[in-house]
C-alpha cells in the first residue's frame, strides 16, 4: 500500500509544470525514502531528476517499493482538477495498474477523487557520478528565467562564461549579438536575491536555449536556481523543493565540430 | 556552428 498526503497540492502542481515540457511520461519511484523520478527527454539530450524525501509529507506510507509509470498529460488533466489549497492524497495498492488522487477543500466540504491507469515504461536509468564541478553559481531563479528567454530571441545557442569577476551569458544570430553579466552580489538584504560564485577553474560552454527555457518552468518551485558547469560534462541546473528535496536538470553541452 | 551532444556520451546507463 502506498499512501501520500500533502496539505498544499500546489507543489505537485508546480512539479508536474516543471517536468511536462520535457517529458510525456515519466516513472515515479516510490519507496520508504520519498518519491524519485529519472528521465530523459526523448532526444536523450537532458535528464530530469526529481527528489522528494518521504519527511515532507504530512503523511507518507511506502510498504512496498512501487514504480508508477505516468503519462504526465493525463496526470495534469487531472491535477487542474484542484485547487491550489485543497489538501491532495495519492494512493495505491502494491502491484496496482491505476492510482488514485483524492483533492479536499480545507473546509472538507467538496471530496474528489479521480483514479488514473497506470502504464508500463521501459526504465532506463543513467548512472550520474559524483562531480567536483568547476564552477558553482547560485542566482535567483526569476533573473535566470528571464536571462533565458531574452536570449532566446537572438540565438538557438547561450555561452555560459564563468570567471571569478561574475558570470556572463551570450547569444548571437541574425539580429545581432546579445551579452549579459553578472556579478557577484556584494551585500544584499535578502539572501534569495543573492549572485554568488564558487570558482576552482574558469568554465565556458554552450547550450541549447529551448531547453534552457524548458527548465525554467521549475521557477515557481524555488527562489534561487544552482548552474554547476564543469569543461567537457553536462550543466546542472538545481531548484530546491523547500523541505521535500530538488529538481535537477542535466543538460549535454553543444560542441564544435 | 556547434553541435549537441548526446547525455549518454558522459554518463552510461545503469
Amino acid at each position: 500500500m502506498f499512501e501520500a498526503r500533502l496539505v498544499q497540492c500546489s507543489m505537485l502542481k508546480k512539479v508536474l509544470e516543471a517536468i511536462k515540457e520535457l517529458l510525456n511520461e515519466a516513472t515515479f519511484d516510490c519507496s520508504d525514502a520519498g518519491i524519485q523520478l529519472q528521465a530523459m527527454d526523448n532526444s536523450h539530450v537532458s535528464l530530469v531528476s526529481l527528489n522528494l524525501r518521504s519527511d515532507g509529507f504530512d503523511k507518507y506510507r511506502c510498504d512496498r517499493n512501487l514504480s508508477m509509470g505516468i503519462n504526465l498529460a493525463s496526470m495534469t488533466k487531472i491535477m487542474k482538477c484542484a485547487g491550489n489549497d485543497d489538501v491532495l492524497t495519492i494512493k495505491a495498492q502494491d502491484n496496482a495498474d491505476n492510482v488514485m488522487f483524492m483533492f479536499e477543500s480545507q473546509n472538507q466540504e467538496k471530496v474528489s477523487d479521480y483514479d488514473m491507469k497506470l502504464i508500463n515504461l521501459d526504465q532506463e536509468h543513467l548512472g550520474i557520478p559524483e562531480t567536483d564541478y568547476s564552477c558553482i553559481i547560485k542566482m535567483p531563479s526569476g533573473e535566470f528565467a528571464r536571462i533565458c528567454r531574452d536570449l532566446s530571441q537572438f540565438g538557438e545557442s547561450v555561452v555560459i562564461s564563468c570567471t571569478k569577476e561574475g558570470v556572463k551569458f551570450s547569444a548571437a544570430g541574425d539580429v545581432g549579438a546579445a551579452n549579459i553579466k553578472l556579478a557577484q552580489t556584494a551585500n544584499v538584504d535578502k539572501e534569495e536575491e543573492a549572485v554568488t560564485i564558487e570558482m576552482q577553474e574558469p568554465v565556458t560552454l554552450t547550450f541549447a536555449c529551448r531547453y534552457l527555457n524548458s527548465f525554467t518552468k521549475a521557477t515557481a518551485l524555488s527562489p534561487q536556481v544552482q548552474l554547476s558547469m564543469s569543461a567537457d560534462v553536462p550543466l546542472v541546473v538545481e531548484y530546491k523543493i523547500g523541505d521535500f528535496g530538488h529538481i535537477r536538470y542535466y543538460l549535454a553541452p553543444k560542441i564544435e565540430e | 556552428t556547434p553541435i549537441q551532444n548526446d547525455l549518454q556520451e558522459y554518463y552510461t546507463l545503469v
